[in-house]
């Protein structure tokens, strides 16, 4: 099988992950290095909240996901108090 | 659908537009499909919304641009349209629009233009204690979705907000705890006068300050802290104004006076007079904000608009400088505390909600800040002083209390604050308060 071409991940793609809580954004400022794990999660939750295919990878739906224009709140808030009901 | 934080704890609201600087727009228009946003949420709901002409609102509208104050910068046209903060005082409830968006109004529509309805409906789901849902046709979907504006309220929000404030016509009131603000805020009349100001950075919901001060040339200080002129403060009982460790030493400042702690504790003779360590500081000097040792061994102190330098006693020539040549805005009026930050010995300078950090080569604050303090995780915000001290660690002061704070998690070790007093100058419980702090 022909190996799938991984695109790398640049600054901005980190940015807008911590922007909107899919990473935390105390790595600001500690910019402690991340694992692929935790980005790929990262991505991966981007892409179920984004209703995309959730494929972990920075593909072309993610980039015109990230593209879109949208509200300034995080998606997810490590805050407390934020509760999700079951449907 | 998901909830965060507080709700409201009364259902007609009341909301105010408090932007004059809109040229691009017809204020008409904006104010009219601003209500017909509010109406979709009130048409599900126990809520009403009035609109009022008060800085007292429960819920303000403000079109912003770029850095606007808040640590959640716009970025012109495109990608973040608005953002809007959960209930609570101050500034919760509140809806920023980026001004340099092409809004549409009054159901225009165009390609590259974007509804204002549209997006001031999802922006008040969240002053309302909505936050984002991943069901793709749900209002609080984080991403911009064209809509008609006499569409129905989509099921998940409106079970969301029923949740909240209960269904127009049903009796209970819902499950949530309520929020209840510590003091009612009063609702004066449209005759407020437009240009009343109002200054928020040192409003917090645990504050005991009132919530709002009209004043914006004397910003609020904090409410504990007593002006010290003359009498020498009592360290078992106060907060400081500033802490650093200078030549290997600590020394924490309260108005006009210095105390110095080496390694077996306070050296004797002090409280000392800063003026009397340190030469040529303002006569009228009634305090010091924030003091740090830079690390080329130069000493700065922060007053007001103004830093000084100092080499040892002296202070270099060509000082005071105002706090925009190092690049921070015209409308900082003062610092809260500087510090060398031992996990990466970079500078970072603290005033009320917002921290920079300064390229040390060039002297400037680097580009990408202000940041929002939330990200020094449980120190709040409007601190006193920071320094970090001998053990490596970064401490945060605030009233007459201090966090030790973990770098590495980038949140204090423990959340509960401890006693200057008893940790620094070894008070005892009960000798705190009263003369000068003898142990």
């Amino acid at each position: 099988r022909r190996r799938t071409e991984s695109t790398p991940i640049y600054d901005d793609v980190h940015g807008y992950l911590m922007k909107f809580g899919y990473l935390p954004e105390s790595d600001l400022e500690t910019g402690n290095l991340r694992d692929g794990n935790q980005l790929q999660d990262a991505l991966r939750t981007l892409q179920t909240f984004g209703n995309i295919p959730v494929t972990g990878k920075m593909d072309a739906a993610t980039k015109e996901l990230m593209k879109k224009p949208r509200c300034g709140v995080p998606d997810l808030s490590p805050a407390a108090g934020q509760r999700r009901t079951k449907r | 659908y998901t909830l965060q934080g507080q709700k409201w704890h009364h259902v007609n609201l009341t909301w105010s537009l408090r932007t004059r600087r809109l040229d691009k727009v017809d204020h008409g228009w904006v104010r009219s499909d601003l209500n017909r946003a509010f109406q979709v949420w009130s048409k599900y709901s126990k809520l009403t919304f009035r609109e009022v002409n008060s800085e007292s609102a429960d819920i303000l509208v403000f079109f912003e641009k770029g850095y606007h104050g808040d640590g959640y910068p716009f970025d012109g046209p495109g990608q973040v349209l608005a953002h809007a903060f959960f209930p609570g005082t101050g500034r919760g409830g509140d809806a920023h629009f980026d001004e340099e968006e092409e809004w549409l109004v009054a159901d225009k529509t165009s390609k590259d233009g974007t509804s204002l309805f549209r997006v001031a409906v999802h922006e008040f789901g969240h002053s309302l204690g909505l936050s984002h849902s991943s069901v793709q046709d749900a209002l609080m979907f984080p991403w911009y979705q064209d809509l008609q504006s006499d569409f129905e309220l989509p099921n998940d929000d409106r079970i969301g907000i029923q949740v909240l404030y209960g269904a127009k016509d049903d009796k209970s009131w819902g499950d949530i705890p309520v929020y209840r603000p510590t003091s009612q805020k009063p609702i004066l009349s449209t005759t407020v006068p437009a240009t009343t100001a109002v200054t928020r950075y040192s409003t917090m919901a645990s504050d005991t300050t009132p919530e709002y001060t009209t004043s914006r040339t004397t910003p609020p200080r904090r409410p504990d802290v007593a002006v010290v002129v003359d009498e020498k403060p009592d360290f078992c009982n106060t907060s400081f104004d500033a802490v650093s460790i200078i030549r290997k030493e600590t020394f924490f400042f309260k108005g006009k006076y210095t105390w110095r702690l080496g390694t077996k504790g306070l050296y004797a003779g002090y409280p000392a007079l800063i003026s009397r360590l340190w030469y040529n500081l303002p006569e009228n000097m009634t305090q010091v904000d924030a003091v740090y040792e830079r690390q080329d061994g130069k000493i700065v102190f922060f007053i007001g608009r103004n830093y000084y330098v100092f080499d040892g006693n002296n202070p270099l020539p060509g000082y005071p400088k105002p706090l925009t040549t190092l690049g921070l805005p015209d409308e900082l009026d003062h610092v809260d505390a500087a510090v060398v930050w031992g996990h990466n010995s970079k500078t970072y300078i603290f005033s009320g909600t917002m921290y920079w950090r300064c390229d040390d080569e060039t002297n400037q604050m680097e580009l990408d800040y202000p940041r929002d303090m939330s990200i020094w995780r449980g120190v709040g915000y409007n601190i006193d002083a920071a320094f970090q001290w001998h053990d490596g660690a970064t401490y945060f002061f605030k009233n007459r209390d201090f966090w030790k704070f973990n770098d590495l998690r980038m949140r204090v070790e423990q959340e509960e604050p401890r006693s200057i007093g008893e940790f620094w100058f070894n008070c005892t419980a009960t000798r705190s308060g009263g003369g000068n702090g003898d142990r």
